[in-house]
């Protein structure tokens, strides 16, 4: 690892840092969501902790700039240069500035942006480039997937000479002991729960709540299986959205917030991707469910009080959507927490209720309790 | 002029202009007065970058633009210079 000449370095251990201009190639809870997880891999290896404000001066301003930006190093379009960022100190000190010129992404189809602000910040806390190959402040890009993210060394080695190792908490807890959580299992025999997800996956259906999934045979109510969903799906950990399978192709598809995951089985296919690749506008952040229908080979989304119908053979989203829930599945009350495909029908699960609809007939032709599918 | 390895005249003078720039951005010591620095009179400043680039990113340190030394300069990268600034 290499310091600047001075070793210039933060006299305080609480920063501040600002988003004051954000880019067009990617939402901004997207761009504060890699800030956040970019600076935290610093903060997880010394005792520095960082506070975004949203107004003001802040010690680490953040933008996205193009070309000639106003202080002396300016941009060159495409490529090329990605980014920069000044040494700890007052005024330009600590700011950093991204060239709006590149397509940055949260996935692999761009500059990552996770991956290039974490080194710019090594550079804001007074780091300058590596000459090892390996490490976060080598000075060309190379992807790091931010999910499992670990500093490599050399840059550990460099930031703890700043300023010193994250301290072991070793007081004693304040707190009076809390044992170790263990993601309890919800009472969803209770009536008031639902579920966030539901999907078919191979011969087995599964049930997603909170931290856990329920497994079971698609035909047999009994034996269903909870367990948590990182044992299941390590990437995932819990809270998932929605999610579907579109069994000819052997892939399923689990959505949380702007991004999804792909697997086979429960093999995860590469790193996650935004919801965008399927075709949705920016303003969509989130979808609360998805229903793979087998006959036509489409997919239906659920947004709120609307839907989305996705080509699965053209890959690509159909014309003349979102349509509205309420008047194409009339008798389903209710936003719309998770959906799945059965026999030819549809179950949407809302809240408590499940709701079987007939295409066909294009009505609901029965209700039941959602926690009926897993035994209760 | 260091010699660039085998290309066409086109492909020579853009590689040679593209690494005028890059080390003229992270081999450049920039801003205030040069302090310290004796350059050998007549010495190639432009060579004696190439090595310090070949140098930093560990590459056999010839100071000429060879095919290895182009690949490094092609790389997308970071702003911040590879030398104190």
């Amino acid at each position: 690892y290499r310091l600047f000449p001075g070793e210039p370095k933060w006299k305080k251990n609480t920063l501040t840092y600002r988003v004051a201009k954000y880019t067009s190639s990617m939402t901004p809870f997207e761009v504060d969501k890699a800030i956040e997880m970019a600076l935290r891999a610093w903060s997880s290896a010394v005792p520095l902790s960082f506070v975004r404000v949203n107004a003001g001066e802040a010690d680490i301003m953040i933008s996205f700039e193009t070309g000639d930006h106003g202080d002396s190093y300016p941009f060159d379009g495409p490529r090329g240069t990605l980014a920069h960022a000044f040494a700890p100190g007052e005024g330009l000190g600590g700011d950093t500035h991204f060239d709006n010129a590149e397509k940055w992404t949260m996935g692999t189809n761009g500059f990552n942006l996770f991956t290039v602000a974490a080194h710019e910040f090594g550079h804001a806390l007074g780091l300058a480039h590596s000459t090892d190959p390996s490490a976060l402040m080598y000075p060309t890009y190379k992807y790091q997937n931010p999910f499992g993210f670990r500093l490599p060394k050399d840059d550990v080695k460099g930031i703890q000479a700043l300023y010193g190792p994250r301290k072991p908490f070793l007081g004693k807890p304040h707190m009076p002991h809390i044992p170790p959580h263990k993601p309890s299992i919800p009472d969803l025999c209770d009536s008031s729960s639902s579920f966030d997800a539901v999907t078919m996956l191979g011969k087995e259906l599964l049930f997603f709540r909170d931290r856990i999934v329920w497994r079971r045979q698609a035909h047999l109510p009994t034996g269903v299986q909870p367990s948590t969903i990182t044992s299941s799906f390590p990437q995932l950990m819990s809270n998932v959205d929605a999610a579907y399978e579109v069994a000819d192709r052997g892939t399923a598809y689990f959505f949380k917030g702007p991004h999804y995951w792909i697997t086979r089985g429960f093999q995860m296919l590469g790193s996650p991707r935004t919801i965008y690749d399927f075709g949705f506008p920016r303003y969509v952040q989130r979808i609360d469910a998805a229903v793979y229908l087998k006959e036509p080979q489409k997919t239906l989304f659920f947004v709120g009080d609307e839907y989305y119908s996705y080509d699965e053979r053209k890959r690509k989203m159909e014309k003349d959507y979102p349509k509205s829930i309420e008047e194409e599945f009339s008798g389903v009350n209710g936003q719309i927490d998770a959906a799945m495909e059965l026999n030819g029908y549809i179950y949407f699960f809302s809240g408590p209720k499940a709701y079987k609809y007939d295409t066909e007939k294009e009505d609901v032709v029965s209700v039941m309790k959602s926690n009926s599918w897993i035994g209760c | 002029t260091p010699s660039l390895f085998a290309a066409t005249p086109r492909t020579w003078r853009n590689n040679f202009h593209l690494a005028q720039a890059y080390l003229d951005k992270y081999y450049t010591r920039k801003g205030g007065s040069q302090i310290g620095e004796m350059v050998a009179r007549g010495g190639n400043s432009m060579v004696k970058k190439i090595k310090e680039l070949q140098a930093f990113f560990g590459l056999r340190v010839t100071g000429k633009l060879d095919q290895n030394t182009m690949d490094v300069i092609k790389k997308p990268r970071c702003g911040v210079p590879d030398v104190a600034n």
